[in-house]
């Protein structure tokens, strides 16, 4: 299983719809500072299901809708799309691709879409539970906290090993 | 179930040997279960001794030591449940050239296995990439990805216009 | 005594207007003590909006605007009450190229006043130095002191034997 | 007033006499991780009176005394002196050069001289508070740790600004 592409729209600086197509091998993403890089990483996290508002950098959910800017108005939804290639039925369902869609609203309100049609979080997270990519399985290594599994209390730190049994 | 955790720990422990002495040419590093506890609830201790040094805690490590060390950790766990993808978001920044080369190249191995997304400021780094996107704000607070070439990056991370 | 903390506070304050804007080229930040309380009790709250982009959280900010901002802060509380040395450590790790320029010559500007300290990675803040010395371990385990020249550093840091 | 040198020796990496001379405005110090730039740093907050082993990235004071290398035994005593150019009298002694040295030895044990002479841990602060290079009072910003003060509580950030009151 791998991912094939990641589409962004309205989601944190990505005001506009904008697709990663992702090869297999090493991807580098690369720009200047504040240009939107981890909202990347945000936005992947957030669409297979992260629920904590304070690990996307937010105080609440709806910090991850597009504010606005000086020269251009806040929207009212914020999209992610992420599309698995699933040709080894590493994820268990019919199709050859994944579709995975999550949505917020304004109000707070979420929508989350298997393949185009609307599904709970806790379908999504069934699915991808054994797969190695539901949220907390796999390997993500934060920026300025890599050194964190160093500095955690030696029972925090075990979390992270009852992940891998 | 207890015989899995502990099959699971002896297989990242293994691990992490493995990947601190090729992240540092050589030293020792280990984990190990707290003394006195029931293994399904022990925390997990932490020992790394770089080449040439003696052991001592790894609070008195340098920060790229630090670095380093945490990376053969999260590689080691990785190894023992290899994850479709991983992203890593500016792992290298506490590193000089000759630790961003073998991190480069540790990576580039398992990106054969793995899909990797790296987010990094480091030429280095990049040039272990099959591909770079770069991100932008030609409009201010507006990002916009667009493809680059390594040709197009600066000796110090700068995208430059195509 | 209230007056002299008030006091402080507005000054710090100004010049933290200041170096924002100096270091981001534009934008706004400021301070405010937390409304309800004693000005002798009152926490201290941050604000932060790099150029052309809308205010929001602080926590939202990337990490490289973080580190300006915090040095914009740490630099406005120093210039109101100026110590006679600074020691700087791997403060340019998680900025790009544009903001190491504009950090090296604020860097520099202050220079003149009090002497600062820098440990560094980067060659652009290596260029705003008067003096580089480099610390090596030709003896695994056992730091030396050795004189460097801008010339004898690579474009990645790295120090290339004189 | 500005600092002339620090000499270490037996602190922490350095193992043999090792002096800086540092001249009047920006001083870089540069090379490989782990080579001991910032024990530079520990060494000159030690030197000021730092009392707390975790400000230094140990756990007890002894930690900063050389711990020998695979090839090189331990060393019994840890010596840090600083000079400063007094000419100004910024410090309120009748030298043109004051010398600072600490001393700490294996049992624990701490010596603290003003130029050669033994003093107390509390003339040195003494001495140096007012100075704005007691330690506190002079401007440091640790290795990871720069975004600290946007990461603090309101109350934990108000000790900063205390200080420069
Ligand atoms: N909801 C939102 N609407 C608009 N912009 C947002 C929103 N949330 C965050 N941002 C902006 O995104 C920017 C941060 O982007 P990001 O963290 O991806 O930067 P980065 O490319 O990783 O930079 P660095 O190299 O400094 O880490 C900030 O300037 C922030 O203001
Ligand atoms: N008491 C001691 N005796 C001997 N070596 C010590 C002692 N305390 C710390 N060290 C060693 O000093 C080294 C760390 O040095 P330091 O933190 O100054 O590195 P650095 O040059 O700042 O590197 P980086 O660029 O990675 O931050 C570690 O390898 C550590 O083992
Ligand atoms: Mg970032
Ligand atoms: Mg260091």
């Amino acid at each position: 299983m791998r991912l094939k592409s990641l589409r962004l729209h309205g989601f944190k600086s990505f005001a506009l719809r904008t697709e990663f197509t992702f090869p297999e091998g090493l991807t580098c993403i690369v720009g200047p500072n504040g240009c939107g890089k981890s909202n990347v990483v945000d936005a992947i996290k957030w669409v297979l299901g992260e629920q904590r508002p304070t690990a996307l950098r937010g105080s609440e959910m709806q910090d991850v809708i597009f504010g606005g800017t000086a020269a251009r108005k806040p929207v009212g939804m914020a999209e992610v799309t992420l599309v698995f290639d699933n040709a080894n039925r590493t994820i268990d369902v019919d199709w050859t691709e994944v579709e995975v869609t999550r949505r917020v609203y304004r109000d707070g309100s979420s929508e989350y879409l298997l393949n185009r049609s609307r599904c709970r979080l806790r379908d999504l997270r069934e699915l991808l539970m054994d797969t190695g990519s539901g949220q907390g399985a796999m390997t993500i290594m934060e920026q300025g906290k890599i050194d964190q599994i160093l500095r955690e209390g030696h029972q925090e730190r075990r979390a992270v090993f009852e992940e891998a049994a | 179930s207890r015989e899995l955790f502990v099959s699971t720990f002896e297989k990242i422990r293994e691990n992490f040997r493995e990947t601190f002495r090729r992240l540092f040419e050589g030293g020792k590093a280990d984990i190990f279960l707290d003394e006195g506890q029931d293994v399904l609830e022990a925390g997990i201790d932490i020992v790394a001794r770089p080449p040439g040094k003696e052991p001592r805690s790894i609070s008195l490590l340098s920060g790229g030591e630090r670095t380093m060390t945490a990376v053969a950790l999260l590689f080691a766990i990785y190894k023992a449940k290899p994850s479709p993808f991983c992203l890593l978001d500016e792992v290298d920044a506490a590193l000089d050239e000759a630790n961003v080369e073998r991190f480069a190249t540790l990576v580039h191995e398992y990106s054969t296995e793995s899909q990797f997304i790296i987010i990094t400021h480091n030429k280095r780094t990049m040039s272990a990439a099959d591909t770079i996107f770069g991100v932008s704000m030609p409009e201010r607070g507006v990002s916009r990805r667009l493809a680059v070439r390594l040709e197009d990056v600066g000796d110090n991370g700068e995208i430059r216009a195509a």
